[in-house]
């Protein structure tokens, strides 16, 4: 463990602190995208299979528990809870252009064929997409609540500290995966023009708007 | 299911 991925996870917790937060307060799951919290869910289902049979630490025992259960917890509230506030007219992006080639290429390249490594690896790549729904429906309806972009900048500093933690343990520990390496660089770049205007704006106290 | 690597990273 290093402070790069410590400080990734605890960004990454309270990404997910922010949004239960944002949803249960203001009792409405608006401008939050339904399928990308959906593919989030996913994610953790078919990355933390292992949870049963590799105990690595209680850490990691405890927070793969945390992110399966709040996923699951944020879909409950959006599709259940409050759905009545669930936008759909903005939430369009289709995640079959998503989903489904990323199965593909976690079935062509991938560390070892065996199921559940191909199942991190389609979980990796899908975590690299997952966001693109929501960004989508921000540029779509031109904005997004203060709350909703403090949980997107800490949602996508995260991946930008493990690349950090990733660059730590390549010098440090020998350490290097590239199949994780190379989504999270892609992640982290696609919220590059997010970053941009949370910085710019939302920094300077305004409300996050994208130009008309 | 085999077992993966351990992978230590969430």
């Amino acid at each position: 463990m290093n402070v790069f991925r410590l400080t990734g996870d605890i960004a990454h917790l309270l990404a997910i602190i922010l949004l239960l937060m944002k949803i249960w307060k203001t009792r409405s799951c608006a401008g939050v995208s339904g399928k990308s919290q959906m593919m989030f869910a996913l994610v953790f289902t078919t990355r933390y299979l292992d949870l049963i049979t590799n105990f690595i630490s209680l850490y990691n025992t405890t927070m793969k528990m945390i992110f399966i259960a709040s996923s699951y917890g944020t879909l409950y509230l959006m599709f259940l809870k409050f759905r009545a506030t669930y936008d759909s007219n903005h939430d369009t992006f289709r995640m079959e252009f998503l989903v489904v080639p990323v199965a593909g290429l976690s079935f062509l390249v991938n560390h070892d064929f065996s199921p559940l490594e191909i199942l991190w690896t389609f979980s990796i790549y899908l975590e690299s997409v997952a966001i693109l729904p929501q960004l989508f429906m921000i540029s779509k309806t031109g904005e997004a609540e203060t709350i909703t972009s403090h949980y997107l900048f800490a949602l996508g500093s995260y991946r930008a500290l493990y690349i950090l933690n990733w660059v730590y343990r390549f010098y440090f520990e020998g350490f290097f995966d590239l199949i994780a390496v190379v989504a999270g660089c892609v992640q982290t770049v696609l919220y590059c023009d997010f970053f941009y205007l949370y910085i710019t704006k939302v920094w300077k106290g305004k409300k996050l708007t994208l130009p008309a | 299911i085999g077992l993966g690597k351990k992978k230590d990273e969430l």
